[in-house]
Parts: C-alpha cells; sequence; structure tokens
C-alpha cells in the first residue's frame, strides 16, 4: 500500500483586485500555478523526497515573471533586486536560508545547497552568492535578468508616494504583500 | 512571495519560501522568508507551513514556528492552528497574510485574513486545484 503524498503551493497574498483581473492575465496565473504544483507533484509520484518537490515548485514560480520571487522580483529603493529564500526539511529540522540575493538565478536552490552542503542555516548577500560561485557552481547572472517592466513601474509609483505597500492598483495584486 | 509544502512517501515534511521581498526596500531590509519559524517550518509528525504577508509583522508573531506549536504542544488540528494564528496576533497587530500548510497525514490548509492568494494543491485523482481570490 502505498503511503500518502500531498503538496500545496502558494503564490502570494493580498489585496488581489478581482476587477482588474483580466481572463487573460487570470488564465497565466492559473496556468503557472498548476504548472508549479504539477512539477513538485511529479516528484512526489516518482518517489523523491519533500524537500525536492518543494523545491521543484518553488523554482517554476520563480522562473514566472508573475510572481514576486526570482525572475519578476519587486525592485530596491536602488532599483536592484535582492531575494530572499529558505527551505527546512522536517525528517531532521536541517534548514537553509539565504538573503540579500542578486546574482543567483534560482535562490531556493542555492537555500537547498546551504542546508545540505554547508554546515550553516543561513548566508547572507555576497558571502552566500561566493558559496554558491565557489562551492556550488552556481553560474552568475546578471540583476537584468529578473528586471520586468511591470516591476519598475510599480517602483516609479512607489517612490512617488514614498512608501513601500504597493499602493496604486493598476495591476490585480499591486497591493499584494511578499 | 513563492512557496510551497510537501509531505513524501516516506512521510516526510518540507517547506520551501521565496521572495523578492518588498518594493522600494532600503538597507538591506530582510523579511520573514528566510527567518525559520517567522515564514517557514517543518517538522516530522507535526507541519509543514509556509507564510506570505507582511514580513515584519510575520516574523514579531513567528506565524510558522506558532503554528507548529499549537499543533505538537497544543494539540490542535491543522485548520484550527492556522485559523487561530492568521486571524489572532498577526492580524490584530495589522498583518496582513496567509499560510499554506500541510500535516503529517497529508491534510491541505490554506489560511488567508486578505480578499486573495495564489494557490494550488493537487486532487486524489492528480489534478491541479487551483485558486485566487
Amino acid at each position: 500500500m502505498t503511503r500518502p503524498f500531498s503538496i500545496a503551493i502558494h503564490g502570494g497574498a493580498g489585496t488581489i483586485e478581482r476587477s482588474l483581473m483580466t481572463p487573460e492575465l487570470e488564465a497565466s496565473y492559473r496556468k503557472a500555478l498548476a504548472q508549479s504544483v504539477m512539477a513538485g507533484h511529479a516528484v512526489l509520484e516518482q518517489g523523491g523526497s519533500s524537500v525536492d518537490a518543494a523545491v521543484a515548485a518553488v523554482t517554476v514560480m520563480e522562473d514566472s515573471e508573475l510572481f514576486n520571487a526570482g525572475k519578476g522580483s519587486v525592485l530596491t529603493h536602488d532599483e536592484t533586486v535582492e531575494m530572499d529564500a529558505s527551505v527546512m526539511d522536517g525528517r531532521n529540522l536541517e534548514a537553509g536560508a539565504v538573503t540579500l540575493i542578486r546574482h543567483i538565478k534560482n535562490p531556493i536552490q542555492l537555500a537547498r545547497d546551504v542546508m545540505q552542503k554547508s554546515p550553516h542555516a543561513m548566508l547572507a548577500g555576497e558571502g552566500a552568492e561566493s558559496f554558491a560561485f565557489k562551492e556550488c557552481g552556481y553560474e552568475y547572472v546578471e540583476q537584468d535578468y529578473f528586471f520586468t517592466d511591470r516591476r519598475y513601474n510599480e517602483l516609479k509609483t512607489m517612490k512617488k508616494t514614498g512608501g513601500v505597500a504597493l499602493s496604486e492598483a493598476r495591476y490585480p495584486d499591486e497591493k499584494k504583500h511578499g | 512571495t513563492v512557496g510551497a509544502v510537501a509531505l513524501d512517501k516516506e512521510g516526510n515534511l518540507a517547506a520551501a519560501t521565496s521572495t523578492g521581498g518588498l518594493t522600494n526596500k532600503r538597507w538591506g531590509r530582510v523579511g520573514d522568508t528566510p527567518i525559520i519559524g517567522g515564514g517557514n517550518y517543518a517538522r516530522n509528525g507535526n507541519v509543514a507551513v509556509s507564510a506570505t504577508g507582511m514580513g515584519e509583522l510575520l516574523m514579531r508573531c513567528t506565524v510558522a514556528g506558532d503554528i507548529a506549536g499549537r499543533m505538537q504542544y497544543g494539540n490542535a488540528s491543522i485548520d484550527q492552528a492556522c485559523r487561530d494564528v492568521i486571524h489572532g496576533d498577526f492580524l490584530s497587530l495589522g498583518g496582513e497574510g496567509g499560510v499554506i500548510a500541510i500535516d503529517a497525514d497529508g491534510r491541505v490548509n490554506f489560511e488567508l485574513n486578505c480578499p486573495g492568494m495564489y494557490r494550488a494543491t493537487v486532487n486524489e485523482k492528480g489534478e491541479a486545484l487551483v485558486a485566487i481570490f
């Protein structure tokens, strides 16, 4: 008898304006969410670990510019991206986290490597990226890869208002938090 | 922010969370995502949690760890623990957001205190179930 396996994902929460969600945009989100959860499900179905399943699902969303992670991440005040990620393995309470990442395509994969290939639980900024390049063979990714016009426009709006919470709802989820 | 929680065939739980953070952030701001127990937690026989929302409040309420603690030490169900935390101190302090969680038996819970959360799971037939609002 096969033991149960299961997966769930999220792509962020907040004020998502239904009136601004066009059928085309909603279809894009639904397609990306389905791709993500099915990527994780496939890992589990084939007998893979829950860690690898969760990382596979998150990787799909990092590669989609619809979500605030990886490609399509929001911009800082200095018009850069700074990304954070973490993984925790319930089997042994091991954990890996990275913060202030700027040149790694998939921070979630680096978080898993911090957990599995370093003696540490969290690495930050230049040190984390040095670990990625020198110890794990990651490719250096230019900031341009992560940029989207949508996020640049959001940043310009926020600079005018001087805040950090999204307040102009030209996009259905511009008030989405994190 | 994006995240995933999973239970594999060996009964192992895991959580993964990733984010670009907050638009217009400065000074090396770090939110809850990389904070174990804040925006991410997993423990076998207990629960796996990934959070999204106002990072500073998710940290101050140690949301993921609180849910796990209520289940482990208070015998709360996954639904009860997630609901009480997301609609408890987190909300009363002005926090908006949500969590996804999965328990040791594979029960999935989505809990949010705001109008929407992009989310999905897979049903018994292996089909994706997607929701936004």
